[in-house]
């Protein structure tokens, strides 16, 4: 038997919504620890990998570890239909092949919305991530992260992330012309929130397609911070973290032929 | 035009 309730149905309809453009069917592995996700799109350009620990959860349950293979879309109608503040309660038995997700009104206690989800067997390729050392880190606010991305989509099909010691600079270019927005790095005593942290033992330059940009900010509503993580020749390591986990992306850059 | 690379080359499948 599994059975984890959430006390606000919205942080994983915000998971669920960041991963929706990239990622078709993910099984979601539940085990005693908590809940973690990993798949990988179908392109094998980007790599999303979740972890909500026990601790997210006001009572969690999982006498056997399972996996729940679930259709990202079939997922989300069921969400949308909740509102934030909804208390989620998920529940599964140990070799059944339906997901239950129900859903109470706090502010009406009345009402209680219950919907089962069949269960996909999803076969899916399990990667091993290795510990890395990055040579860039640099940890910025989500929203003004997201900000970059969007605005400089729309200039280009690739986006070229530029850590320096003394800052990041975010370029694009096509058809149209060019841009680029420089962040220096900055500390705002009191607004550890806003600050621009940047340690670069060695400056990286690597570009991405943006269309993948654009899915890797989509998670900016559940953390307010994100943190890029580069190295030469490698994906960059995209991660929010979470009040009990995390949600992060890795991103193959783009090379010159 | 730059080449998109796969993760499969630096990630092991397990």
């Amino acid at each position: 038997m599994f059975e984890a309730k959430l006390n606000e149905a919205s942080v994983f309809k915000k998971i669920v919504e960041s991963v929706k453009d990239g990622f078709k069917n993910c099984n979601f592995d539940c085990s005693e620890e908590g809940i973690s996700m990993e798949s990988m799109d179908d392109a094998h350009i980007a790599l999303v990998s979740m972890k909500l620990g026990v601790e997210a959860f006001s009572s969690y349950r999982c006498d056997r570890s399972i996996s729940l293979g679930l259709n990202i879309e079939s997922l989300l109608k069921v969400l949308r239909t909740a509102n934030n503040n909804d208390v989620l309660t998920m529940r599964a038995e140990d070799d059944g092949d339906l997901l239950t997700l129900v859903f109470e009104d706090s502010s009406n206690p009345d009402r209680i919305s219950e919907y089962n989800l069949k269960l996909l067997n999803i076969d899916q390729e399990h990667m091993s991530i290795p510990e890395q050392e990055y040579t860039a880190t640099v940890t910025l606010p989500s929203s003004e992260y997201q900000r970059i991305i969007r605005d400089l989509t729309q200039l280009g099909d690739s986006i070229t992330i530029d850590a320096a010691k003394d800052g990041v600079r975010f370029t694009a270019e096509g058809d149209i012309g060019s841009g680029s927005v420089s962040l220096k790095a900055n500390t705002n005593v009191g607004e550890d929130e806003k600050s621009i942290d940047i340690a670069v033992e060695e400056p990286v330059a690597l570009g991405f397609n943006s269309k993948y940009l654009t899915q890797t900010c989509k998670a900016a509503p559940l953390a307010p911070r994100v943190s890029l993580n580069m190295c030469k020749r490698i994906p960059i390591f995209i991660s929010y973290k979470l009040q009990a986990g995390h949600f992060s992306f890795f991103l193959a850059p783009q090379i010159s032929e | 035009t730059p080449i998109q690379n796969d993760l499969g080359e630096f990630f092991t499948m397990v």
